[in-house]
């Protein structure tokens, strides 16, 4: 464990309960879309299929139960509560997520590291979690206006993957036969995506204005 | 080699 990857694992960490305490305290789900938050659902549920096969770690162990359980919470408020759904503008949240599944299968069917569901699942899931963003990103240049909570769970969600491209290149120096071409490429795409709402949060950050994407 | 394939990243 290098201190890349642990600072990528509490800021994403950190993103998610931001996100958590948004909606518990405020009760209000407004700005976030949920068919992000059910393809993050997904990547949590394919890519620790091996919660209970491959012991790594009590830390891993339980990262792996924090990111299962605030993920299905998160949905499950959108989805069940009564006052947060109320805030969750569907006819905003238009993004067909499903387009976004079915090529991530493929893709993992093509290209994995070894032909077993197991593997196959952790490419889709890694695929899967390159492109979960983009909704959301719709959803934000749609309703323009980003509260504080909604940028920064954003911005903390693209700064956990910048943290993990640090650390493979680390572990690409420091250990032998560490190459990771499936992770390392999505998660370098996962990060471009994020790359113009960076700009404009740091934009605004920096002339101390409120966040406005361009239409 | 098994270490490949065991994912020892979250």
């Amino acid at each position: 464990m290098n201190m890349f990857r642990f600072l990528g694992d509490m800021t994403h960490l950190f993103s998610v309960l931001v996100l958590l305490l948004k909606i518990h305290t405020i009760k209000s789900c407004a700005g976030i879309s949920l068919k992000t938050q059910e393809l993050y659902a997904i990547v949590f549920a394919t890519r620790y299929l091996d919660l209970f096969t491959d012991y790594i770690s009590l830390y891993n162990t339980v990262m792996k139960l924090v990111y299962l359980g605030s993920s299905l919470s998160i949905v499950w408020y959108m989805r069940r509560h009564k006052l947060v759904r109320r805030s969750y503008d569907k006819d905003q949240d238009t993004f067909r997520h499903h387009f976004l599944i079915l090529p991530c299968l493929i893709l993992a069917l093509l290209i994995n590291e070894k032909f077993t569901f197991m593997e196959v699942m952790w490419a889709f899931s890694l695929y899967l979690e390159a492109v979960a963003i983009l909704p959301q990103l719709v959803l934000l240049q749609r309703t323009r206006n980003i509260d504080n909570l909604t940028g920064q769970y954003v911005f903390l969600l693209g700064a956990y993957r910048s943290f993990y491209i640090l650390n493979w290149i680390y572990r690409y120096f420091t250990e032998v036969h560490y190459v990771h071409w499936i992770t390392w490429i999505s998660g370098l795409v996962q990060t471009l995506l994020y790359g113009d709402f960076f700009y404009y949060y740091f934009h605004s950050w920096k002339n101390n204005e409120k966040l406005q994407l361009p239409a | 080699t098994d270490d490949q394939t065991t994912k020892d990243e979250l």
